[in-house]
């Protein structure tokens, strides 16, 4: 599987509405300090169920939400969809089956709201996708910025349940 | 669970001392199951030795050592994990141009099995993106996404 | 000393502010003593706010914003403190061209006052060097250091 | 005052004997991952008194002598020694006055040896002739590898202690 397709809507720097589509294989993010490249791990970490402060770097989920710039105004809510897609075999030559992803903050819902293609959904059947999809737990690598080097400082112990998370 | 990962771990282990190898240009990287008293007392040890230099606690590598040495070690547990995706911020800051341009050649050969997606600023690691994606503030605060032809970052 | 240190402070504060507006080109930088029940409670609060973005919580900076952000306040420090001498280990690493260029003229402009000894991989940073050292391995495990001409590390 | 001269036997990385002349104002430190850039900061912290592990990055005091290359025997001991040099006024043309501060590690001594100019001293010699030149406590500022961001990361007490610590 991989992931096709990425939107963004008032999702921190990212004001008004984006789409990125990655390669199948590699896709590179380039730009100046502060223009938003670790933003959008944030986005696919939060879209995908994290919801721990520290790894997407706010103190309330109110950060996630457009703070505004000079000329488009601040927003109150968020949104991140992610559509992944299965590696066809290729032999009618279609697309292989795909599923989208969706999470969305907003003040007034308390919290964050879960999608699956479109329906609204529970973090229970958003973790049972991503069973589906071969993604449960950490199976997806994600190394945030400077936390490469983590791995090899980490105790024996915390090191084990790190690699374990793969499994 | 347990026995899956020691037995996954021995794949992990040969797997790391490969791309060690072909990382440092030589030199040994070791994965080891510390047993404990429990299950959970169970720790993974990494001995990682440079070409030539003596076998070392790993606090003495260098910052440079430390990151390709990460990189080796999670690039390997991806792949016998069969991992989909690996999405890299930075990873490759604090490699000088020999390292860079080998860790560069080993994301190029690992995104043919598995999906990719690197943050970065440098050079040879994006001229080997099959997909470059540039962000940049269109106003100060607002970010936004471009394509990017490769001649305008170098 | 606590005394002292407050009215260091309005001195370290104003100077941060020039060296962060020097850096980011624009924005604000600022310095707080919030009081404590104590002298000891006592702590040093930062406001980084790069040009034309909301003040926001110093975690939300990036990682070459905040690498920026410890650059100016540093030097600030040092300034008002009347430091002899500061030595940097790659604290270059994050930033990205137009920042390190900004970086450089600082650091060579902070030397004309301060002993500076910076380690780096950055061409602009070497370049503002009057002394240039290479440290390279005549033999894997053995350091030995020489002089260096800039071409050979362009 | 400035560091005229670094000189390091055994010091880690440095086999044999070394010697750096630094420049009055700017000088640049270049060299490929693990050559021992960093180290050269390890034996400026290490001669000035510092005695940390962590900041060090060793585990023993035994992890300081050489370890041994091809062609170059282990060595069980290490030395390195600073010369300071007072910036001079320039009325009469010649240099200011200059203190070498060294310090030894032997594990027949157990420990390390510090010498002022030549003369065995104690720790509490070497801090006393550190603030004759301004360099006492933290005043001189030492940032490693990795440690930029941390003066923005630290807790608000932190960052009083750690200011302080330059005046
Ligand atoms: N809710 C928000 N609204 C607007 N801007 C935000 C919000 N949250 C974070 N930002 C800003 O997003 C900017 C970009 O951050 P990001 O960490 O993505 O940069 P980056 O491209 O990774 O930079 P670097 O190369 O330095 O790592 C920061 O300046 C931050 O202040
Ligand atoms: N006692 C010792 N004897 C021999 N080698 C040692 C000793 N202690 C550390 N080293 C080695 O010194 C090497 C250089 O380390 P150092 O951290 O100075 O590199 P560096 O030039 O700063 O590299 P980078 O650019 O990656 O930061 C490391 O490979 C380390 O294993
Ligand atoms: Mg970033
Ligand atoms: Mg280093």
């Amino acid at each position: 599987m991989f992931l096709e397709r990425l939107f963004l809507k008032n999702f921190k720097s990212f004001g008004g509405s984006h789409e990125l589509r990655f390669a199948p294989g590699f896709t590179a993010v380039v730009g100046p300090n502060g223009s938003g490249k670790s933003n959008l791990l944030d986005a696919l970490r939060w879209v995908l169920g994290d919801g721990s402060a520290s790894r997407l770097r706010i103190t309330r989920l109110g950060d996630l939400a457009f703070q505004g710039s000079a000329s488009l105004a601040r927003s109150t809510e968020a949104e991140v969809s992610l559509r992944l897609r299965e590696i066809s075999d290729g032999i009618e030559g279609g697309r292989g089956r795909s599923c989208t992803l969706g999470r969305r903050f907003s003040p007034e819902d308390g919290g964050s709201l879960f999608f699956l293609d479109g329906a609204r959904v529970r973090l229970q059947d958003v973790d049972e996708a991503k069973r589906s999809w071969r993604l449960e737990g950490d199976r997806f690598a994600f190394i945030g910025q400077g936390e490469v080097a983590e791995v090899v400082q980490q105790r024996p112990r915390e090191r084990r349940v790190h690699l374990e998370s793969l499994f | 669970a347990g026995a899956l990962f020691s037995q996954a771990l021995q794949g992990i282990d040969r797997r790391f001392n490969e791309l060690f190898r072909r990382l440092f240009g030589g030199g040994e990287g070791r994965l080891m199951l510390t047993e404990g008293l429990s299950l959970w007392d169970a720790g993974v040890e990494v001995m990682a030795r440079p070409p030539g230099k003596t076998p070392q606690h790993l606090g003495q590598l260098s910052g440079g050592e430390q990151s390709l040495t990460g990189i080796a070690l999670l690039f390997a547990a991806m792949e016998v994990a069969g991992a989909p995706l690996a999405v890299l911020d930075e990873v490759d800051a604090a490699l000088d141009e020999a390292n860079l341009k080998r860790f560069a050649a080993l994301a190029e050969e690992c995104a043919r099995t598995r999906q990719l997606i690197v943050m970065t600023h440098r050079r040879y690691t994006m001229e080997r993106a099959q997909v470059l994606y540039g962000v940049t503030m269109s106003e100060p605060g607002l970010s936004q996404v471009v394509g990017v032809r490769l001649e305008d970052w170098t």
